[in-house]
């Protein structure tokens, strides 16, 4: 629904990057095979 | 000039090797020399392009055909040993090479040799041709020896240089993320201090607004 | 039993090439045994180890050195002509192998040898011999040959993985990077939304202030 779309908006990137919380390197990787067709 | 040299029997004295040296000109089917000895004595002969195509004819063989059951005769020596048959006679030096077929024999070819008045000149030769082939082998052998073992030591480098490649990308691939985790991670503090900070302000403000 | 077969010239009859069989149970030092041939007739000899022993003792050589020098002289053959010299007569038999230094021989060894009855049987040997060296040295060689070609086609297939592995390690790093921007520009573009709402909050409670 729109709200929880812009808490999520407000908590995480595009990407599903979370803004505040500290990242490690399997998050990071998870992040990273998110991303499709890097230009 | 091509040149084989091979052991044979002798159909009417199998106890004896021969040996028989056959040279042609490029193609065995242009005609072909043939040289006889048992060590002692030695006989030659040749066998022309037009005598090869009359023995075709005869045989009602393929010219092509008849030309490769010669050289698997006379040359090629792959064939089983029952498969083609010599016979030599001293007396009237008459000299035949049959094809062996299910019991029966073929004869694919004879000739007269002559007898050689200096067989110890035609013998001399025949071991220095071999000798010759010997030493050029033995040459050949060692270069694809060394080859061998170049091309070995060039594998072997390039095995370390792909085993390396491999743990050096694995390497990267670590300590790129880990690097970017750094990265992200200071960003994210400054997130994380800009919202608090914001947080801050707002609350500032709203106390200031209640106050009045 | 090892063997070795040479083409030698006799200096008395130096337009006559004669053949050289020397055989030897594991270690020529030990003794060995010579056959002579011209094609036509053939001689034989043993000299024993003690012969070996007393030869190199008139010498005054040491014994391996001396033995090192009837190898090259009898079996290797890779000197040049002209260094070691051979001598037959036909007529004592006597057949003698010599070094050449600086001009002057040096005879190395000396035997008689004993003619051969049958010749015909030696000369069908060695001959033999030859064929069948012939024969193992080019299954050698097409074994070689084969690995030879092997070796090739494994050096072109990890060379082939090596420079993918680099194309990829390079690719991988490029990738990364790529990805590594997008993330981190969310998170700049984050800190430039929040410095700016921070901004203005400040802003707008200073106005407030002044207009108080």
């Amino acid at each position: 629904c729109p709200s929880t779309k812009e808490h999520f908006a407000c908590e995480y990137d595009c990407y599903g990057d979370s803004y505040f919380a500290d990242t490690d390197v399997v998050q990071l990787k998870e992040v990273f095979s998110r991303i499709k067709n890097v230009k | 000039m091509e040149r084989n040299v091979s052991r044979i029997h002798i159909v009417s004295e199998p106890s004896i090797i021969y040996f028989l040296q056959v040279s042609w000109e490029k193609d065995l089917g242009s005609g072909f020399d043939i040289i006889l000895t048992d060590g002692q004595s030695a006989w030659s002969g040749t066998v022309t392009t037009s005598e090869i195509s009359r023995e075709a004819d005869d045989m009602a063989m393929e010219r092509d055909k008849y030309v490769d059951e010669l050289k698997k005769a006379l040359v090629l020596g792959t064939e089983p040993a029952n498969v083609y048959k010599f016979d030599f006679s001293k007396e009237n030096c008459n000299f035949s090479y049959s094809r062996n077929l299910k019991n029966v024999s073929f004869i694919l070819g004879s000739l007269i040799l002559q007898k050689v008045s200096s067989p110890a000149e035609v013998i001399r030769e025949l071991m220095s041709y071999c000798l010759n082939c010997m030493a050029d082998q033995l040459a050949k052998n060692e270069h694809l020896q060394r080859e061998n073992e170049m091309l070995q030591r060039d594998w072997n480098d390039v095995q370390k240089r792909l085993e390396k490649c491999v743990t050096d990308k694995e390497n990267l691939e670590a300590d790129l993320h880990k690097r970017f985790v750094l990265v992200l991670n200071e960003k994210k503090a400054k997130i994380r201090s800009l919202h608090k900070s914001l947080i801050q302000a707002k609350k500032s403000e709203k106390e200031k607004q209640d106050e009045r």
